[in-house]
């Protein structure tokens, strides 16, 4: 348990310590104390950096100090022949003894004491990021107005986060701008916009400054921007460095202020406004648009109409036009359905005479009827050749839709008729 | 057919035969038969083949069998009286409607109707041909077809012929312009070609084509000069005829 105070003594004091002997003291004060280490008698076997018999003083692992021979008081109105003090709360005494036939010594008397420390100055690491104040046994951080101290404790930072920007055009700037923004605080900001707009984000080049990036280019006070999966940044130095303009394609955006305890700077502002999503102007294959716009945003509602002899087919439906809205996230409805060649299908036969069979009955084909000859001719003299016309039929120039006809050819016998003259 | 010669069903392939009596008939098209009134006038069903050349049992099994739809009569043809000889052919003509559409080729073709145009009127020595199944000089019906090419003369010529065996008197013989009177000596048609066609050249086109001109409807006797059936006076009861009981159409 750890005690406030205590004694250490070699083996035997004040007789005689027995050879080969390692025997250890592990020290421990209550937490926030620092230990304070003295020696009233030491007499143990000199030897080159007490290479034989000796009392160490370790310390986190680390020998911070070995003892031999005899020490007498340097001072005659004080008993304390060597003393130690450390900021720890942990101390390990170790006495080791060899064999020897030498004359007989009477070992070490030691004793300790908690001691306060001050942790605000007694170490390398400064515990707090503002003001560390110590009382015994302990130290606590606080911070200055409008600052808040983190759930570490030791930290402080201003209270900037939460802000929420829903009005369609609008401007964030980092706290205290254009005065040098707070150490080691992270803002988030919230940008949310209704559905169909993206958020805009637009900068000067000369309202950003933020501390610049060290050697290896990472930013040690940075500005991102989070938009989807997309991100922006970070970004750090005197000038704003990415694009003075920023399309997030989406209506929400988060914006982190991350800074460190270092290096405050001016901070940046930015403005942003809401821009309609837009979608993009297809130039969808055999159709119109209507209207025809160089730029279409949400909710912008188009009528795509096939041009004559295409037709878009929705399950067992076909149409020549259909409707298409731009929605809010930059894509058209019914983008899968395209205009197609109109279909006219397998031609009917016809008696006595037949039609090649087209590779496509789509629009535009053209076929041909012929009739049986010799003994078939067509009633129209032109009427064999049929194209796929717009409205999905066969057409031909002089019938229209009417199908051909074979007429028999008359009065032509395969073989003529030979009087034989008597 | 007097005074001809065996032919082949592909020198008529329009040539349509009636069984019961035996007769003919001219094909006109893919659904209709033109024939004499007299062929048909007591046979409302007639039995018709088409595309044969010789009316063997074997030949007439494999030949193209005609049904009949309907058999129309021209109305200006006068019934027959059993009790006394016909001696009036005047509008000897009828059409015989076809259940089924006849499949044109080599052996079935039909003939062509004659133009209304004075190019088709006939004239005195234009030849014309004739074919048939029936009487020739030696035979009251032959087994294969014949031909022969008959002039045409007047029809003057034909009422001054003489019955060897008058079964009426001369003057009860109807002689009007529907008829063409054509024949030679020894060159005819006989008992058993009626209803056959008499065909000539389609006038002014190169390659030969015939249409019908008469229809082979009576005599007084075989073996000179006949009478046929001017069908130009009747394409158009022809055409009508056919337009009216056309039913819709199959293809």
């Amino acid at each position: 348990e750890p005690t406030m105070h205590g004694e250490i003594l070699s083996p035997n004091y004040p007789q005689a310590y027995p050879n080969d002997v390692v025997k250890s003291w592990d020290i421990e004060v209550p937490e926030g104390f620092g230990i304070h280490l003295y020696f009233t008698h030491v007499d143990i076997e000199p030897s080159e950096s007490c290479a034989y018999d000796s009392v160490q003083i370790i310390s986190g692992g680390i020998e911070e100090g070995r003892l031999c021979g005899q020490r007498t008081s340097k001072s005659p109105n004080s008993p304390i022949i060597e003393e130690f003090q450390f900021p720890y709360n942990k101390l390990q005494v170790v006495f080791t003894s060899d064999f020897s036939i030498e004359e007989q010594f009477t070992g070490f008397a030691a004793y300790y004491t908690a001691i306060d420390v001050n942790e605000c100055t007694d170490f390398t690491d400064v515990p707090c990021s503002h003001f560390c104040n110590n009382f015994i046994g302990g130290y606590f951080c606080s911070c200055p107005p409008e600052y808040f101290l983190h759930d570490d404790m030791r930290n402080c930072g201003v209270n900037c986060s939460g802000d929420v920007f829903t009005a369609l055009i609008g401007e964030i700037s980092s706290p205290n701008y254009p005065n040098p923004y707070p150490e080691n605080s992270r803002c988030e900001y919230q940008i949310q916009l209704q559905e169909g707009f993206q958020v805009v984000v637009t900068m000067q080049r000369e309202d950003f400054d933020v501390e610049p990036a060290d050697s290896e280019g990472n930013c040690p006070d940075s500005l991102t921007f989070a938009a989807k999966n997309q991100q922006f940044g970070p970004y750090c130095g005197d000038g704003f460095p990415g694009p003075l303009t920023i399309r997030t394609q989406s209506n929400t955006l988060g914006i982190v202020f991350q800074t460190d305890l270092m290096g405050q700077k001016k901070g940046w502002k930015l403005r942003y406004h809401g821009d309609p999503i837009s979608c993009p102007k297809e130039s969808t294959a055999n159709s119109n648009w209507e209207p025809d716009k160089a730029k279409y945003v949400f909710k912008d509602v188009v009528k795509i109409t096939c041009v004559d002899g295409f037709e878009v087919v929705e399950g067992h439906v076909s149409s020549t036009s259909y409707y298409s809205t731009c929605q809010s996230d930059g894509q058209w409805s019914n983008s899968g359905l395209k205009c197609q060649p109109v279909y006219c299908g397998i031609p009917d036969p016809i008696a006595n005479g037949k039609v090649e069979e087209p590779e496509n009955s789509v629009f535009g084909t053209v076929i041909h009827y012929t009739c049986e000859e010799p003994y078939y001719y067509m009633e129209h003299e032109e009427g064999g050749e049929y194209r796929c016309a717009a409205n999905g039929r066969w057409v031909n120039d002089q019938l229209g839709i009417e199908l051909p006809r074979c007429i028999p050819v008359c009065g032509v016998p395969t073989e003529p008729f030979q009087v034989q003259q008597k | 057919i007097f005074g001809g010669q065996p032919a082949k069903i592909e020198n008529f392939p329009w040539q349509v035969f009636f069984n019961h009596p035996t007769a003919g008939g001219a094909l006109i098209n893919e659904y209709w038969v033109l024939t004499a009134a007299h062929v048909v006038e007591k046979n409302s069903d007639p039995s018709m083949y088409a595309g044969i050349t010789a009316l063997r049992l074997a030949d007439l099994e494999n030949a193209q069998r005609l049904y009949t739809k309907r058999v129309i009569i021209h109305p200006g043809w006068k019934e027959d009286d059993d009790l006394n000889p016909r001696t009036n052919f005047d509008n000897d003509i009828a059409l015989v409607q076809l259940k089924d559409p006849v499949k044109m080729g080599p052996k079935f073709s039909p003939i062509c109707l004659p133009g209304t145009s004075s190019e088709y009127n006939l004239s005195p020595g234009d030849m014309g041909l004739i074919s048939g199944w029936g009487r020739t000089e030696k035979r009251l019906h032959v087994i294969n077809l014949r031909g022969a090419k008959v002039p045409v003369t007047s029809l003057e010529t034909c009422k001054q012929v003489k019955e060897e065996n008058p079964t009426a008197r001369p003057e009860d013989y109807v002689i009007t312009d529907n008829m063409i009177c054509a024949g030679e000596k020894g060159v005819d048609s006989c008992k058993g070609d009626s209803g056959g066609a008499f065909a000539f050249q389609v006038p002014n086109v190169k390659a030969p084509k015939f249409y019908v001109a008469g229809l082979v409807s009576w005599g007084k006797k075989c073996g000179a000069y006949g009478v046929y059936t001017k069908v130009k006076n009747y394409v158009d009861w022809i055409l009508k005829t056919m337009q009216e009981n056309s039913g819709p159409r199959k293809d």
